[in-house]
């Protein structure tokens, strides 16, 4: 099996070496291992090509294909690190590094930044923050006043700019988090330190390929 | 904890677009 998993693996485009990949992120090679096996189960979803198409993404984040969800949008731009339209595992595992419990908190608050700068300008801003704000609204059942929204928006920016120049920097959004860090609870994923237990097939076929 | 008592950041990030543990779920 283990044999299989890496003749199988290395023909499939955009893969990399479990030992390259366990030493850019926090995960061990067991880890990158059975990240691979959770990986394959969605790329496999609807094209099996060993990529991770948007519409994998939203059937694996939401089981329904068709769902379009802003920050799903969002979140699958930034795991697309080659801005080609698909995930590929390198990228899948460096991104998932972020959300490891052991990541860099500096690294999940970049994150999260860059999540947020809809338009990629450096800075989150007004527009970009009540677009947000709507898009939420739009897939809950929140119903909430445009005057309510505009009063949320507003109380969330004169407290998030600090410097007061209508928009939101690195620096005001780092400062902002320590302030309130039940916004970076989301990334944080707690199965990520389990993952070998979540799909132990290659790491037990692995072993026995080890030991032999 | 109320929408109105949340700060934006607090409401967006309640969304299921960025709870990415249900790509875990078998």
């Amino acid at each position: 099996m283990g044999c299989l998993y890496s003749k199988n693996a290395r023909n499939v485009p955009g893969y990399e070496e479990p030992t390259v990949l366990a030493a850019e992120t926090p995960f061990t090679v067991d880890e990158v291992q059975a990240l691979y096996e959770l990986f394959k189960k969605i790329s496999s979803s609807i094209i099996d090509d060993g990529l991770i198409h948007k519409e994998e993404f939203q059937l694996a984040l939401f089981r329904n294909r068709n769902r379009r969800n802003l920050f799903a949008d969002r979140v699958f731009d930034l795991f697309d690190l080659k801005r080609n339209g698909v995930i590929e595992f390198g990228e899948f595992v460096r991104s998932l590094g972020v959300f490891h419990p052991n990541a860099p908190m500096a690294d999940k608050i970049a994150f999260a930044f860059r999540l947020y700068d809809l338009r990629h300008t450096g800075y989150i801003e007004r527009e970009e923050l009540k677009e947000m704000v709507l898009a939420l609204l739009h897939e809950s059942d929140l119903v909430l006043s445009d005057d309510v929204v505009e009063m949320i928006v507003d109380k969330t920016f004169k407290d998030a700019d600090t410097k007061g120049d209508g928009r939101i920097d690195q620096e005001e959004w780092k400062e902002f988090v320590s302030r309130y860090p039940s916004l970076m609870k989301n990334m944080t994923l707690p199965y990520l330190k389990d993952i070998t237990l979540a799909f132990p097939s290659f790491v037990l076929s692995s072993e026995v390929e080890d030991s032999e | 904890t109320t929408p109105l008592t949340m700060n934006a950041f607090e409401l967006i990030s309640t969304s299921q677009g960025l709870n990415l543990s249900s790509l875990f779920e078998k």
